[in-house]
C-alpha cells in the first residue's frame, strides 16, 4: 500500500501546492514511485506540471464522483516514476454534487485503497479551505504535511488547522492520520518576521518541525510558467536542493533508518 | 447609501485581506467614513486591525444567519472613521447552514441596503473561495477590486473569477456588479517575473488595471502582528504610500473628477 501524503493548510497562498509538486517530485528522483492528485478546482498543481487543466479530459473529480476509475484517469508527467490523477473543471462542481452523495468523505481512500498499490507515496495538494475536497484528503491521508509561510496570519491560522486534523483522527474520519510535518516555506531569513516566526514555531511545535526550510526562492515562482518541478527546471537552486533535503527527511521518517 | 467594494480572488495569498485592511484604512484617512466587513472564517482582517476572531463575541455571521442587526455587531477601530463587522467562530458554519436558507444570496446585501447608510464606502474581505460568503459579497458590491499577485498561478486563475463576476452580472444575482479594478500587488520589479506579469496585464486588461502598483513590502507583513493597518504602524513606508495612491485613483474612479 502506498503512503499516502496530503498537503494542506486553509491559510491561502503558503506554498502547498509549490510543495506537492516538488516534494513528489523530489521522492520520484529518488527512485520512489509517485502519483500526484490535484484536488484543488484552481488547478495549479497541474499546470504546473504541465498539464494544465483546460486541456485534461479526464480527472480525479470522475473518481470522486465515480464516473471514472482511477487507473483511467492518471497521466504520466514529464518525471520519470511521477504520474498525475489532474484537476478537471469539473472539479469545481463537486463539493456541492457530495453534499448528499453516500460516502462522501471516502469516496479518495476507496478509490486509492483499491487502484494505487503499485505506487510507492501518493501526494494530494489540497485546496485552501476545509470544504469536502480537504476532508476527502484527510480521510484518505496517512500523514498531513502543513506548509507554514514564514509570516503573521498564516501563524494564526495553524492552531484551527491543527484542531481539524485532530477532530478528523479523534472524530472516527481516520483514526490512523498523523501530522507527518510542519514546513516552513518562503522563508527569508534575512528579514527579522522571517527570523521570529520560524523561532517561534520551533518553539511552539518542536520536533513537528522538519528540518528542511525552504527559502524564499524566484526560481520555484518561475517553474510554473514552464509547467515544469524545480528540478527540471533549475535542479541546481536553492528551491530544489530544498525540495530534495525535504524528501529525504520524509523518506527518513516514513520508512524509518 | 454607501458604496460597496468586495475584495475579492479565489486564488489563495494574493493580498486580499492586505488590500481590504489598508485601503479601508486610506479611505478613512481621506476623511470618508468607512465599513470594513470580515467574510473570511480565518478571521485574518479582524485581527488584522486589533481585534482577533476569538475575542469577538459578536460579528457578521450573526447579521448573515439572522440573529442580529448590523448596528450590533459594529465596532470602531483604531483609525477614526473606520468601522469593522467583525469575524467570529461562528463564520465557519455559516456557509453550510445558508444551504437551504431563504435569500442566502442576499443576506448581506440586505443588511447593508437597512442599515449602512451613515457610511460613504463598505469594503468586504473575501475568503479564497468562490463559495456562499464570495457570493453574498458579490451580490451586496458595486465594484469587485481584483488582488492581482505578479507570479504566474495567480495570472492563471484570473479567467475564471472574471467569468465568475460576470455571471453573478449577467445571472441576475448582482446586474449593478462592476469591476472597479484590478490591482497588481506584491510587486518585485527586480525579476524577471514580476516585470513580465505585470507587463501581461496591463496588455491583456489595460484600463481596467490600477495604475497604483503595491510593491512587496516587508513592513506590510509586519502590521497585521500589531494589529495594526499599515498607515498606523508605518506611515511613510512604500506600503503605506502606495495604498493612498490607490484609495485617491479608487475616489476618482468611484466619484469622478
Ligand atoms: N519558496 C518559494 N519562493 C518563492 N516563491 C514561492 C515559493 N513557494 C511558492 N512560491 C510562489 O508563491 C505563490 C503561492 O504559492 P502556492 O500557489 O504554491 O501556494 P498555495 O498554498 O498552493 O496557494 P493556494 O492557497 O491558492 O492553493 C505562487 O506564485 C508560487 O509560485
Ligand atoms: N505587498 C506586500 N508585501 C509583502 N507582504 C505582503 C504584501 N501583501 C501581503 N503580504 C503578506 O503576504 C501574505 C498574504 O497576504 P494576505 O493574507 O493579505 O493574502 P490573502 O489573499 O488575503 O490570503 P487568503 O487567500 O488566505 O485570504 C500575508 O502574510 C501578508 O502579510
Ligand atoms: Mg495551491
Ligand atoms: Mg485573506
Amino acid at each position: 500500500m502506498p503512503r499516502v501524503i496530503a498537503i494542506s493548510n486553509q491559510k491561502g497562498g503558503v506554498g502547498k501546492t509549490t510543495t506537492a509538486i516538488n516534494l513528489a517530485a523530489a521522492l520520484a528522483l529518488e527512485d520512489r514511485s509517485v502519483l500526484l492528485v490535484d484536488l484543488d478546482p484552481q488547478g495549479n498543481c497541474s499546470s504546473g506540471v504541465g498539464l494544465p487543466k483546460s486541456e485534461n479530459k479526464h480527472g480525479i473529480a470522475d473518481v470522486l464522483l465515480g464516473f471514472r476509475e482511477l487507473r483511467d484517469v492518471v497521466v504520466p508527467t514529464e518525471v520519470d516514476g511521477l504520474h498525475l490523477a489532474a484537476a478537471t473543471r469539473e472539479l469545481v462542481g463537486v463539493e456541492v454534487e457530495l453534499v448528499d452523495a453516500d460516502e462522501r468523505e471516502f469516496r479518495l481512500r476507496g478509490a486509492l485503497r483499491s487502484q494505487a498499490s503499485q505506487y510507492d507515496y501518493v501526494v494530494l495538494d489540497c485546496p485552501p479551505s476545509l470544504g469536502m475536497l480537504t476532508v476527502n484528503g484527510l480521510a484518505a491521508a496517512d500523514g498531513v504535511v502543513i506548509p507554514l509561510q514564514a509570516e503573521y496570519y498564516a501563524m494564526e491560522g495553524l492552531g484551527e488547522l491543527l484542531r481539524a486534523v485532530k477532530q478528523i483522527r479523534k472524530g472516527g474520519l481516520n483514526r490512523d492520520l498523523k501530522t507527518s510535518g510542519i514546513l516552513l516555506t518562503m522563508v527569508d531569513r534575512r528579514t527579522r518576521l522571517g527570523r521570529d516566526v520560524c523561532e517561534q514555531a520551533r518553539q511552539v511545535f518542536g520536533a513537528d518541525v522538519f528540518d528542511a526550510e525552504i527559502p524564499r526562492n524566484i526560481r520555484l515562482a518561475e517553474a510554473p510558467s514552464f509547467g515544469k518541478p524545480i528540478h527540471a527546471y533549475d535542479p541546481l537552486s536553492r528551491g530544489a536542493l530544498a525540495y530534495t533535503h525535504l524528501a529525504l527527511e520524509l523518506i527518513a521518517r516514513e520508512e524509518g533508518g
